[in-house]
């Protein structure tokens, strides 16, 4: 998974978070459950 | 609490130069985001990137960072590339052009001036 960075960021007086990892496999969904 | 939107992100095949920026980007978010947030969130990203490479000589700043400088795109049926509008969710995205359960798969490039 690599560490996982998270990141606020405010556009248009919304402030949404943001997390980005450096691989998928652990970090998204498995759908094919 | 709002839903969250996986997404994976990559540099525009033909308009980012290879060895510009290459890396795919595994990113979550909420559904509220806008296109805006993720296009600014890259900036960012790429600035606090480059200020770790450039460590002494000329740090970037990351006040000058902002939505305008990446332009968000998407793919649609025919293999099209679509310039996304800033202003959409994407949760919108996901419901107008994605239509599919697997994480929305986005490109970026530089914005070209006008």
């Amino acid at each position: 998974l690599g560490d996982v960075t998270v990141t606020d960021v405010t556009a248009n007086s919304l402030t949404v978070t943001f997390r980005e990892a450096l691989v998928a496999e652990g970090f998204f969904r498995d759908r094919s459950l | 609490s709002c839903s969250e939107i996986e997404l994976v992100f990559r540099p525009h095949p033909v308009l980012v130069e290879k060895d510009e920026y290459s890396q795919t980007r595994y990113v979550k978010t909420t559904a509220n985001a806008t296109v805006d947030h993720l296009s600014k969130y890259l900036a960012l990203r790429i600035a606090l990137e480059e200020q770790q490479k450039s460590i002494g000589n000329n740090p970037v700043s990351l006040e000058e960072v902002s939505e305008k400088q990446y332009t968000i795109y998407i793919t649609t049926s025919g293999g099209q590339f679509t310039t996304l509008n800033g202003s959409l969710t994407l949760e919108l995205v996901n419901e107008k052009y994605w239509k599919v359960s697997k994480p929305l798969e986005l490109y970026y490039a530089p914005t070209k001036e006008q």
